[in-house]
């Protein structure tokens, strides 16, 4: 028997960078 | 001090990575246009997507890394982060970009265009929770 393999799935989220300033105000 | 980058490329962004959009729908990560990223963070409750304009590349002291200074959303916040030059960015209209498209492709068998000056990316920050 063959087992089928998974396909991994991602996030659209995980393409894009968070870019957010370190300071706050 | 910016971020140092990751000493590998994630697996997402290899060539027929499956990407699942907030809606549900699947695609490979080379046919993501820049309405799936802006409807998915419509559907998403807590990402926000920005316009992120390039504004400088420098040398980083970290081998195979640069440093890419953005100019960030409405309020223009600059946010310095170091990346593999390899790491692809995708702008806006264009797709996906990098500083050095040729070990993207290399790297990852990802098509990129060459990421400049005055490209605007996209980004995601958190809304504001009220």
């Amino acid at each position: 028997n063959v087992e089928p393999r998974s396909v991994p799935v991602f996030p659209w989220h995980s393409l894009v960078p968070f870019l957010e300033p370190s300071q706050s105000n | 001090p910016p971020a140092s980058p990751s000493a590998s490329m994630p697996p997402y962004f290899m060539r027929g990575s499956i990407i699942q959009l907030a809606d549900g729908e699947l695609k490979r990560v080379e046919d993501l246009k820049t309405e799936d990223f802006i409807q998915s963070a419509e559907l998403s409750g807590d990402l926000k997507i920005d316009s992120s304009t390039v504004e400088r590349i420098d040398c980083s002291h970290t081998p195979d890394a640069v440093v890419i200074q953005f100019s960030v959303g409405e309020h223009k916040a600059q946010v310095r982060v170091e990346v593999l030059v390899e790491y692809p960015f995708f702008v806006f209209g264009q797709g996906w970009s990098s500083c050095c498209p040729d070990k993207t492709t290399q790297l990852l068998e990802l098509s990129c265009a060459k990421l400049s000056v005055g490209d605007v990316c996209i980004s995601l920050t958190l809304r504001s929770i009220r």
